[in-house]
């Protein structure tokens, strides 16, 4: 573990405290992208499949059953929940995300480590949170503004991929591993896809103003 | 130093 890869697994779990107190704070889901979430359930629950076989480590594992459970019960609240599901924005998160989910497949089918169960599905879960933030985002700016708690959420978890790609870097120098050329790319996409975002949420904390995505 | 990291990140 290096100070890069825990500053990253800290921003991503802040990403998802400031996402359930937004829920919980405002019994709303107005501004947050169900798809995006069902995406990310989908890549924690094809990521951690080892959560019962590998023991790496408590922190490792507690880690995986906080991602896959607040990722599914946010899902649950979005979908079910009587309160919050009512103030979902279904007819502006009409992004076609089982696209993002087909060619992530076929992806994974092409390139992967070793043709495993285990490394396929691994693969697939690494191309799929590439993309999982594209609903969100779509959202974001046909909802025009953007509520603070729904900003920082996108842009903590936009931060920790860019806190690991620098963790994949000190690993490199430090240990005798590489990283994954699929880690690499797809943390590059994944960080770069959220440049703009970045950009606007500089400008909106600059001027103090509130954040404004163009449509 | 061939050998790939091992899946020992989330």
């Amino acid at each position: 573990m290096n100070i890069f890869r825990l500053a990253g697994d800290m921003t991503h779990l802040f990403s998802v405290l400031v996402l359930l107190l937004k829920i919980y704070a405002t019994k709303s889901c107005s501004g947050i992208s169900l798809k995006t979430q069902e995406l990310y359930a989908l890549v924690f629950l094809t990521r951690y499949l080892d959560l019962f076989t590998d023991f790496i480590s408590v922190y490792n594992s507690v880690m995986k059953v906080v991602f896959i459970s607040s990722s599914v019960a946010i899902v649950w609240c979005m979908r079910y929940h009587p309160l919050t599901r009512r103030t979902y924005d279904k007819d502006l998160d009409t992004f076609r995300h089982y696209i993002l989910v087909g060619v992530s497949i076929i992806l994974a089918l092409l390139f992967h480590d070793r043709f495993t169960f285990r490394e396929v599905f691994w693969a697939f879960s690494i191309y799929l949170e590439a993309v999982a933030i594209l609903p969100q985002l779509v959202l974001l700016q046909r909802s025009g503004n953007v509520d603070n708690l729904t900003g920082q959420y996108v842009f903590f978890l936009g931060a920790y991929r860019a806190f690991y790609i620098l963790n994949w870097i000190y690993r490199y120098f430090t240990e005798n591993h590489y990283s994954r050329w699929i880690s690499w790319l797809a943390g590059f996409v994944q960080t770069a896809l959220y440049a703009d975002f970045f950009y606007y949420y500089f400008v909106s904390w600059k001027n103090n103003a509130k954040l404004q995505l163009p449509a | 130093w061939n050998h790939v990291l091992p899946h020992d990140e989330l």
